[in-house]
């Protein structure tokens, strides 16, 4: 998603 | 990516390997919770439920769909699978893991990083790991001895999110806005829950015994 805190970790 | 994610994710692969192994190996689930591995597919089908939706890189879809599809393949091992299905442990197996899925919802519809459906679903499925392994553990009690690999998937499966603890720590000591709240204190919950398993697992690789958990 856009804003900052993708959730980037598994 | 750091360090200690990437061996925080590697470890995980490593307790699913060794649990794939346990059961191809031996044909057995026995000492293997079914409760638990049906709450770790909530888990994962929960939390990537943007899987289709946002892509972060090949590495993070591959796992993603490793960790749904094994665990789904687990699941479907131990309930159906004719040979690993009959030495399921359905008496020791009796935590009542709908307690967990229902109060790990409840949670989530508290305490979230915004009210949207796909950040309830993540909060749900971080909250739920933590407990998941709750089922494990008491089965893991109640069975007595416990074969080896079936303790080492334990132990990595502990020791992975003990890694993204460091993770967390060191992307908030270099990423100037990193906060993630809802997985830090839970992660430090999930491992925590695993304090009494390293402390026996230490003592038994010490002693080079079996490992045994007091009932």
């Amino acid at each position: 998603n856009d804003d900052g805190d993708v959730k980037d970790e598994l | 990516m750091n360090i200690f994610r990437l061996a925080g994710d590697m470890t995980h692969l490593l307790s699913i390997l060794v649990l794939l192994l346990k059961i191809y190996a031996t044909k057995s689930c026995s000492g293997v919770s079914r409760k638990t591995q049906e709450l770790y597919a909530i888990v994962f089908l929960a939390r990537y439920l943007d899987l289709f939706t946002d892509f972060i890189s090949v590495y993070n879809t591959f796992m993603k769909i490793v960790f749904i599809a094994s665990s789904l393949a687990i699941v479907w091992c131990i309930r159906v699978h004719p040979m690993v299905k009959r030495s399921y442990d359905k008496d020791l197996d009796t935590f009542r893991h709908y307690l967990l899925v229902a109060a790990s919802f409840l949670l989530a519809l508290f305490l979230h990083e915004k009210f949207t459906f796909l950040e309830i679903f993540w909060a749900f499925s971080i909250y739920l790991e933590a407990v998941a392994i709750l089922p494990q553990l008491v089965l893991l009690q109640r069975s007595g001895n416990v074969d080896n690999l079936t303790g080492q998937y334990v132990f990595f499966l502990g020791a992975y999110r003990g890694l993204y603890i460091l993770n967390w720590i060191y992307r908030y000591l270099t990423e100037p806005r990193f906060t993630r709240w809802i997985a830090c204190v839970s992660g430090v919950v999930q491992t925590a829950l695993y304090a009494d398993f390293f402390y026996y697992y230490f003592i038994s690789w010490k002693n080079n015994s079996k490992l045994k958990l007091p009932a």
